[in-house]
């Protein structure tokens, strides 16, 4: 009866240049903390699907990882969150997308997979499913997080000086009515 | 995006996603972590897998699930699998990220085609690792 877990944070362009020794101390820390949840679950005799649920729960509970409480934001302003979860024994599966003010996705997409006849359900309709299963709903005001925040400003920013960039371009481009033969 | 993938004791596994999406994304965008069989899947004949990166790419690739069926009906590897999912096909689509990936015997993958990865482990014999970095 082997046992075993793995865990992941998000990947992408996490450079040791751009990390404090501080913060990578917080994100091995936290990662361990995950593995631990789940390991403690199985070693316990517990099911693969509630260690699974418990260790995501560890890193959405944390504001150092792109989802629950340290979700990035849309465009809008506003956090949306997806999970799913699947049973490699059954096959079954459930997942939500697009919710607002669930606090722990991944215990929704796992009443989805066991407590309703569907696979994925999105929006208000996922968070109608969870009042009915009393899931905690949280404020959305509980997802923000000013590193998330900044780092949108920051997007907007960039978004915006290309914008313009791409007006001069085009102001540059398009020819003037003396010149327009020139370009057939 | 976060993910856990596990083996209890009955020989069962599990695999789960998570994600606050994409920074300043639009139009009711959603990525591969809720859409089974791209960012997430798991068959107990096969593996489990939980993705993490570019999410169209995922979708498209049908990553995770790619694993498992290169797993059942090639009878490549887990090692094997995942890294030609992640390491070719992925960079193919032009598509980045990572997976981790479990098999019922619990071998472990992490492939990532990234600068790094949060990542981390308690193999069969209970030996814990933690990884950030390539």
């Amino acid at each position: 009866s082997k046992i075993a877990i793995v865990v992941h944070g998000g990947a992408g362009t996490i450079r040791k240049a751009n990390m404090t020794e501080e913060m990578e101390k917080a994100y091995r820390a936290k990662l361990q903390e995950a593995l631990q949840t789940g390991y403690e679950v199985l070693k316990n005799g517990g099911s693969s699907l509630d260690a699974v649920e418990k260790a995501i729960m560890v890193m959405e509970d944390s504001p150092l990882f792109n989802a629950g409480k340290g979700a990035v934001f849309t465009s809008a302003g506003t956090n949306e969150l997806d999970a799913s979860i699947m049973d490699g024994k059954t096959l079954n599966a459930g997942a939500v997308a697009a919710v607002k003010r669930v606090k722990n996705p991944i215990k929704l997409a796992r009443l989805v997979m066991e407590k309703s006849p569907h696979v994925l359900l999105s929006g208000e309709g996922a968070e109608t499913f969870a009042k009915e299963q009393g899931i905690e709903l949280v404020d959305p005001k509980y997802f923000y997080t000013k590193r998330r925040w900044e780092s949108l400003q920051r997007v907007k920013k960039r978004e915006k000086e290309s914008h313009k960039q791409s007006d001069v371009l085009e102001k540059n481009t398009i020819p003037s009515p003396d010149d327009a033969h020139k370009f057939g | 995006t976060v993910g856990v993938v596990a083996l209890d004791k009955e020989g069962n596994l599990a695999a789960g996603t998570s994600t606050g999406g994409l920074t300043n994304k639009r139009f009711g965008r959603i990525g591969d972590s809720p859409i089974i069989g791209a960012g997430n899947y798991a068959n107990n004949k096969t593996c489990a897998v939980s993705g993490t990166g570019h999410g169209e790419y995922f979708i498209r690739g049908v990553v995770a699930y790619d694993i498992s069926a290169l797993m059942e009906y090639k009878g490549m590897s887990l090692k094997e699998a995942a890294e030609h999912v992640v390491m070719k096909k992925l960079i193919d689509l032009g598509g980045s990220g990572g997976v981790i990936a479990l098999d019922h015997d619990g071998n472990i993958a992490m492939p990532f085609n990234t600068e790094g990865m949060y990542r981390g482990y308690i193999d069969t014999n209970g030996k814990m690792v933690v990884k950030i970095y390539k």
